[in-house]
This record gives structure tokens, C-alpha cells and sequence, in this order.
């Protein structure tokens, strides 16, 4: 079988002309990451691991560090991994203070009978299994925090629309 | 949001996705991402999907298991994922994006926002877009 690897970096309503190029040079290292561990005999899912810790790594990305505010100011990130040869699967939601929510939810994937767990479960779960706790303001970015402010002075003034913000 | 897909050279595949959600969004709100059928679905048996977009329409129609069932039914990847993402715009109004790789090793990355960065690798290339 000839190996194959595809990364995104989010469906987004528009993108600032100087993003652009960061952008493209995240996705591609991402997916270069990804095919080496494919060419190198790897697993499916070791690539996909791999991909988007570099993802969730990079600032200009809406996970791990750079990863949107949400109404307080905090980071609360999401993440999900299955593996297709026996449909097992790993997910956290509500992740607070770790830099890699994807290696987590592989850890709940390979080491509990359990498929999601959520916030302090999860928390509780990655200092179980050594997951280094990371201070929250380490993940936001300064765009972010502008990012926000802007978006809580524009709703403030109109309804809120969460179709112009996709996620 | 981020994520991948990947066929390895025993002909299994997986997915991963990972958010940040929503900018401004309540505190406690979760999306699509950690929940399979709709931020990704895995199965060797057909192909691996990994969305993005509006978490809450995409939930609405499990868009990631929605996509592998049109592949399941003789579809090509790329159709499936305009047939699935375009039934989540028209029943729920909802946009969003995603990337597929099939059991065989067919691909597509596929979006109705107006831009979605990609990249793929395969045959030792590297390809890439950003707009429709």
C-alpha cells in the first residue's frame, strides 16, 4: 500500500494576506512530519499523532499553543484519535494547561477502557500519567488576546453571529 | 482547528483532531472535535476523515461518518465530501472543511468556507492549498 498523509489547519472565513504564507509552511511541515513516519514503517496512527502535535505546536494554529480564548480568556481545548485497524478511539474536552491535547486523548485511547473524558477528569488523568502541566497563559498567543477583545466589543454591539466564526 | 489523516503501508488508517473551539465561546462549550462520527472517524474498512468548521452543524449531521457512508456506497472521496458538506449547508446552514484518504489510498480535501489550509504527502511529494 502506498502511504498517504493529509493535515489541515482549520476552515476559516477569511485569512490576513500575511498569514497566508505561515499558514502553507505549517501544513507542510506538518504533513512532511507525518509521511516520514510513514515511509519509516510507521503507523496510521503515529503519523496522524505526530502531524498535529506540530500543528498544535505552531502559534498560527487554533490548537495547543495559539489555540482562541474563550469568554473568560482562557484556553479550554478539544481532541480526538482513532485508530481504523480495530475502531478503538481517545478523546478529551474542556483541556486546560497541557501543550498537546493529542497526545492526551491517545493516552485515554491506549491506557482506559473509556473513550472521552472531560476537564478535571481529564486534568486528573494527565497528571496520572505524567503529562506535564503547563501554566494556561503559556498557550495564548498575543493575537489572540487582541483577537478577543475585539471580538467582545463587536458582539457587544450586534448580535452574535457563530457562523462568521467557524472554529 | 487542526487535524490529519493517514493510510499507512498496511492499509490501516486513523485520524486525529484537535481545537481550540471558538473564539468567545461559553465556558464548557465543546464542538465536534473529541466526538468521533463528526471531528473525525477511522475505519480500514473504508477511510479516515477529519473535519473542521461549525462544530455544532457538524455534529448535527455526524458529517465525518456521514462522508465515509457515501464512500461506503460506491462514492468517490472528493464527491463524498461535496455531497456531505454540502447537505450540512443546506439543512443546517452550517460551513466547514475537511480532508479524507480512502482504504486505497484516494484523497480529497474539501471546504465551503472560503479558505481551509491543507497538505498532503504522498509519492515523496508535498502538495498544498489554502483558497477555493
Amino acid at each position: 500500500m502506498n502511504p498517504v498523509v493529509l493535515v489541515h489547519g482549520g476552515a476559516s472565513s477569511e485569512i490576513p494576506q500575511d498569514l497566508e504564507e505561515r499558514l502553507r509552511q505549517g501544513v507542510v511541515r506538518a504533513a512532511t512530519a507525518g509521511y516520514k513516519v510513514l515511509k519509516e514503517g510507521g503507523r496510521a496512527l503515529d503519523a496522524v499523532e505526530a502531524a498535529v502535535t506540530i500543528l498544535e505546536d505552531d502559534p498560527e494554529f487554533n490548537a495547543g499553543h495559539g489555540a482562541v480564548l474563550n469568554a473568560e480568556g482562557t484556553v479550554e481545548m478539544d481532541a480526538s484519535i482513532m485508530d481504523g485497524r480495530d475502531l478503538s478511539s481517545g478523546a478529551v474536552c474542556a483541556a486546560r494547561c497541557i501543550a498537546n491535547p493529542i497526545q492526551l486523548a491517545r493516552l485515554v485511547m491506549e491506557k482506559t477502557p473509556h473513550c472521552l473524558l472531560t476537564s478535571h477528569g481529564a486534568a486528573k488523568f494527565a497528571c496520572a500519567m505524567g503529562v506535564p502541566v503547563i501554566p494556561g497563559e503559556q498557550l495564548i498567543t498575543e493575537r489572540n488576546r487582541q483577537d478577543l477583545e475585539k471580538e467582545k466589543q463587536k458582539t457587544d454591539a450586534e448580535t452574535p453571529s457563530p457562523q462568521k466564526n467557524q472554529g | 482547528t487542526v487535524g490529519a489523516v493517514a493510510l499507512d503501508s498496511n492499509g490501516d488508517v486513523a485520524y486525529a483532531t484537535s481545537t481550540g473551539g471558538l473564539m468567545n465561546k461559553m465556558v464548557g462549550r465543546v464542538g465536534d472535535s473529541p466526538c468521533v462520527g463528526s471531528g473525525g472517524y477511522a475505519d480500514s474498512a473504508m477511510g479516515a476523515v477529519s473535519s473542521t468548521g461549525h462544530g455544532e452543524s457538524i455534529l448535527k449531521v455526524n458529517l465525518a461518518r456521514l462522508i465515509l457512508f457515501h464512500v461506503q456506497q460506491g462514492k468517490a472521496v472528493g464527491e463524498a465530501a461535496d455531497t456531505a458538506l454540502g447537505y450540512m449547508k443546506s439543512k443546517v446552514k452550517g460551513e466547514g472543511g475537511v480532508i479524507v484518504v480512502s482504504n486505497a489510498g484516494d484523497w480529497a480535501a474539501k471546504w465551503t468556507t472560503e479558505s481551509m489550509p491543507w497538505a498532503a504527502a504522498q509519492d515523496g511529494k508535498v502538495h498544498f492549498g489554502l483558497h477555493r
